[in-house]
């Protein structure tokens, strides 16, 4: 139960990470959009 | 079929090995020694593996700890950014300021810092009816954004088209968009280029408030919602004070669409608490902390501001 426990607990914090890093690339990429537009 | 329960059809396996016809040939103490050493073995397998586990859980915990981190400084970066694309567009078009102004009070749970979870600026309305077709990866966004080459006085003015991409349920058919703004539906229709429906919504946080929403799940990744967004809202954002009526009347609320859109949907999906808590912490705390993005803001500005000298 407690292995069980452990696995579902990771596969959370792995699909948030995911989720994460896909937001942190848009996120990179909405930066240099808006900022090539004020130069 | 009666007989059945009378006659013996076991096969004599020998199933227990402590049968009594063979006592001296089994013993008892043995096999239960031997059975204790494999279960033992089996926790021992199981701790290693409950270990691992964790030291994995651990891993992955401080590598999101340390994206939610990144994912606050760019998010800080670009709020101040667009803070001073906010400042400098309603400083250089006064014209704007003619439009009518509602003033509302602004209900300040409607407040809700986010990231942008996917946005496109400064797109004409050409390249807005290609909008389905966009990636939400970065290079292929960027191959499609980059391109947009229009001077910068022109986006600025005309910049009227967004569109934002949403994480979403697959099976959540309301085609929702939650940005801060009140949205009223006037209108659905099915493309021919997506099976997904798409719905046209109209401001109406201000009765003349002429900006527009369409609404339709990606073609490419159904996991998306695609939002576009058309117009110049000509009322007060949803986090804006009264105060600053005249500040926000004209500015690209475009954008502000965009910030309160798909963080915040993101982050109901994934992390409700934790994770805005963190990053509302860590915008308050700092704002303009990094160097290398005040020194940038300054050189865009500078630039912008030599540009317009020019023309």
């Amino acid at each position: 139960t407690n292995t069980n426990a452990l696995v579902d607990e990771l596969n959370r914090v792995r699909a948030e990470n995911k989720k994460l890093s896909e937001m942190l690339t848009l996120m990179c990429d909405n930066y240099n959009v808006l900022r090539k537009q004020l130069m | 079929m009666a007989y059945s329960s009378f006659l013996d059809i076991s096969l004599d396996l020998n199933t227990n090995p402590f049968d009594r016809n063979f006592p001296e040939n089994f013993p008892k103490k043995e096999v239960n020694v031997s059975t204790s050493a494999d279960l033992e073995r089996k926790c021992l397998v199981k701790e290693e593996s409950a270990n691992e586990l964790r030291e994995e859980l651990n891993r992955v915990n401080s590598e999101n700890k340390k994206l939610t981190e990144m994912l606050a400084t760019v998010w800080e970066n670009y709020y101040a950014l667009h803070h001073h694309l906010e400042k400098l567009q309603s400083r250089n078009s006064p014209e704007i300021d003619e439009q009518p102004t509602k003033k509302r009070k602004q209900d300040p749970d409607d407040f809700l810092l986010g990231f942008p979870v996917g946005l496109s600026s400064g797109k004409t309305d050409n390249s807005s009816s290609n909008e389905d077709h966009h990636h939400h990866h970065q290079h292929e966004q960027k191959n499609q954004l980059l391109p947009c080459k229009r001077p910068v006085t022109d986006s600025f003015n005309k910049a009227k088209v967004s569109t934002v991409y949403v994480p979403a349920d697959s099976t959540d058919t309301s085609l929702t968009v939650k940005d801060g703004y009140q949205w009223r539906k006037y209108g659905q229709k099915v493309t021919r280029d997506n099976p997904s429906p798409r719905a046209y919504f109209r401001c109406s946080f201000a009765p003349s408030c002429p900006v527009k929403k369409k609404v339709q799940r990606s073609a490419e990744d159904p996991s998306l919602l695609v939002a576009t967004y058309e117009g110049t809202h000509n009322h007060l954002g949803p986090n804006a004070s009264e105060g600053d009526a005249t500040s926000q009347v004209g500015t690209s609320t475009v954008t502000l669409d965009l910030v309160h859109g798909g963080h915040r949907l993101a982050l109901e999906k994934n992390e409700r608490g934790t994770m805005q808590d963190v990053l509302v912490q860590q915008m308050a705390s700092s704002l303009t902390k990094d160097s290398k993005f005040t020194a940038a803001l300054a050189a865009a500005i500078s630039g912008r501001l030599m540009e317009q000298a020019r023309t």
